[in-house]
């Protein structure tokens, strides 16, 4: 691609890999880039983490583009980490939020499958790691971890698009993402995964119909966010539990982190219904961040008032 | 971008009306190369449930045809992909 990097066009990775460094190195008081892996075809997987630095605050996980061809989804952690930048010391709200609490964003999990759909094919879904007997190449990554792995829906078919790997966790991005989260566990309280499209907000469970404890609570969550989603420009989110909301899926990392202890654990399908699907137009980047980041305020502000 | 070409692949949009057309879809899966859009995949399909699905240019006539003789409404969400993908990257705003 030729051109600089753009929060309102998408960005191939060479563009978005020199972004986490620049934004960094722009906002030092800010945030941190932090390696956390690198993916199978070698490529080092960068988080930066954003907040007033101090001890022990209170943290929520973002994490987009685990599906390569949903470009919407790091174009929106992109957003978020300029918004969070350039809104910090004036927005009141965003200012509280940074002042108490970190993100930290995984602008793009799938690097390889990303630049595999830039590339050679526009619709790739999956990971590029080929360690089965099989020609065929890729994992769902969203089907990779170890929550329920392996049953309910995934395949065990190397050249389906839903292929669940070898064994929970057997890629490199879905071990970098849990690593992460294990040895920060006791901060995150919240995690939130980005996806496209059918403009949905999904809590757990995926992988069976049962209730979570907190349903009420994760669904009254849910209903505040859509309606923040709502109220700027009247795009209708559907929100439930996965499973009932969607259909029943295994492995999937939202349901991961809810396991792992992390009861606030969102999955949102950005815009649209259909009638761009992979192909949302760049002309709708801003508007959809825009919706969304007030979604993420929202949870935001509920986790630090109501968890300690 | 993107090296695989996408001339006259087409992105279909159906409903099932009861079993036997979720039978047809989910087999559809089996003779036609489909990659669904919405849900992920064949087994998620039910009765009800608007699927979502992209059909290779050379084959989208075959599947046509298919969904016309299982009677089948269907709707073309893109006619065609190619032209699309080069849109997406065109800021008309």
């Amino acid at each position: 691609s030729t051109g600089k990097h753009s929060y309102t066009k998408y960005n191939d990775w060479r563009k978005i890999s020199a972004w986490t460094a620049r934004i960094e190195k722009r906002n030092p008081a800010l945030v941190s880039r932090i390696h956390i892996g690198n993916t199978f075809e070698n490529r080092p997987m960068y988080l930066l983490k954003v907040g007033k630095q101090s001890d022990a605050k209170k943290a929520i996980f973002i994490d987009c583009g685990i599906h390569a061809r949903e470009w919407i989804s790091p174009a929106f952690c992109q957003w978020f980490l300029k918004k969070a930048t350039r809104t910090y010391g004036k927005d009141t709200n965003m200012t509280y939020i940074l002042d108490n609490m970190n993100f930290y964003i995984l602008p793009l999990v799938n690097i390889d499958g990303y630049i595999w759909s830039w590339t050679q094919d526009r619709f790739w879904r999956k990971s590029r790691s080929n360690t089965s007997d099989s020609a065929c190449a890729g994992v769902d990554l969203n089907r990779n971890f170890d929550v329920a792995w392996g049953t309910v829906d995934a395949s065990k078919n190397p050249c389906q698009e839903i292929y669940c790997g070898t064994s929970p966790e057997s890629e490199p991005e879905t071990k970098a993402v849990t690593t992460f989260i294990r040895n920060h566990l006791s901060s995150i309280k919240a995690y939130l995964t980005i996806h496209s499209y059918s403009q949905m907000l999904l809590f757990p469970y995926g992988y069976t119909y049962e209730k979570t404890p907190n349903h009420d609570e994760l669904n009254e969550l849910a209903k505040g966010a859509a309606q923040a989603i709502a109220s700027l420009y009247g795009k209708h989110y559907n929100y439930g539990p996965s499973a009932a909301t969607i259909y029943p899926s295994s492995g999937c990392s939202d349901d991961w982190a809810y396991k792992l202890g992390i009861k606030y654990s969102f999955t949102f399908e950005l815009r649209d219904k259909g009638r761009y699907g992979f192909l949302l137009p760049e002309s709708q980047i801003k508007p959809t961040c825009e919706e969304i980041t007030l979604a993420v305020k929202f949870i935001a502000s509920y986790i630090l008032s109501h968890t300690s | 971008i993107s090296a695989r070409r996408f001339d006259s692949a087409k992105v279909f949009r159906v409903k099932p009306q009861n079993e036997n057309q979720v039978s047809f879809l989910k087999n559809l899966a089996n003779i036609a190369q489909i990659d669904f859009w919405y849900p992920d995949s064949a087994l998620h399909i039910v009765n009800q449930m608007e699927v979502d699905f992209h059909v290779s240019g050379d084959q989208t006539k075959n599947v046509e045809s298919l969904m016309e003789q299982n009677g089948m409404h269907y709707e073309i969400l893109f006619q065609n992909l190619q032209e699309d993908i080069e849109n997406q990257l065109v800021d008309k705003s």
